[in-house]
């Protein structure tokens, strides 16, 4: 079940 | 001022109309150097940065730094409207900075026409990820591959499923994808070389496997602006999106950021 990220938090979350 | 003319059909028309299945508005800045293009897809997956050297264009002028929003959509449409073998000119003056005038002018020269379109607000458009592009070092692995046969692997992968598996370490370089129908697995050996051949499918960086899922859709895009070009470069980090990259000339490129599916 893979959900599609989005690029901010992505980013954010690193 | 800002000036630049470019011959019907141009490398910049053909990026334009490419990337317009993602993108509305777009961020530009221009210097003497070239311009630069930011711009985020309205559902925040895919990031595009691009900058074009001055060389690509017949003239390029650009007296002081500046920033421009752009309706990427409306300036396509408008560019569209040019004849075989028109020299287009793309021009937004000091004293009018609204908005931006693009003229054609016929072969001949006795047919001219101009038309101007709004400048918009592009700021939301910019993204604070210069960064990421310098750090090579960060992608746990990059290859590169010809654009036709990355456009190839996300059309017959996406006959099956909406996304992409890619892997990749050091003996092979796949992309495969299951759906309810079937599956299908792509695989290519991959040559260990610092300079690629146009023709076959290199592993230039890598520090360890990797696999990434990612939705074809936005690959697809990133594969229709690619075949623009010969080679396509992919970066590939689990801390990192995707990174898809094409050069334009010496010193121009074209590169897609792609957030990844994730597991939640």
């Amino acid at each position: 079940n893979k959900h599609q990220a989005d690029l901010e938090k992505f980013y954010n979350n690193r | 001022m800002f000036e630049l003319t470019m011959a019907k059909g141009s490398i910049l028309q053909g990026v334009l109309e490419a990337i317009l299945d993602l993108v509305n508005v777009a961020n530009v800045d221009c210097s003497s150097k070239g311009f630069s293009l930011q711009a985020l897809d309205t559902e925040h997956v895919v990031f595009l940065s691009l900058f074009f050297p001055s060389e690509v264009f017949r003239s390029y002028r650009c007296d002081e730094d500046c920033s421009m929003g752009i309706a990427i959509a409306d300036m396509v449409d408008l560019l569209r409207a040019s004849n075989d073998g028109d020299i287009i000119t793309i021009k937004v003056t000091d004293q009018n900075f609204e908005d931006i005038t693009i003229t054609f002018e016929s072969p001949d020269k006795t047919k001219t026409t101009d038309m101007d379109l709004q400048l918009v607000d592009a700021r939301s458009h910019r993204l604070k990820i210069s960064e990421w592009h310098d750090m090579e070092s960060e992608y746990q692995a990059i290859f590169c591959m010809p654009s036709a046969q990355f456009m190839l692997n996300c059309k017959s992968l996406s006959v099956i499923d909406d996304d992409v598996v890619i892997r990749v370490n050091e003996e092979v370089i796949s992309f495969s994808t299951k759906g309810k129908s079937g599956c299908v697995n792509i695989s290519h050996v991959p040559n260990k070389t610092d300079n690629p051949e146009k023709a076959s499918v290199t592993l230039t960086h890598m520090r360890g496997p990797v696999s990434l899922t990612l939705n074809l859709r936005y690959m697809k895009s990133c594969a229709k602006v690619s075949t623009l070009f010969d080679q396509v470069k992919i970066g590939l980090s689990t801390k990192l999106p995707l990174m898809v990259e094409c050069k334009i000339a010496e010193k121009g490129y074209i590169r897609y950021f792609v957030a990844p599916k994730i597991t939640e």
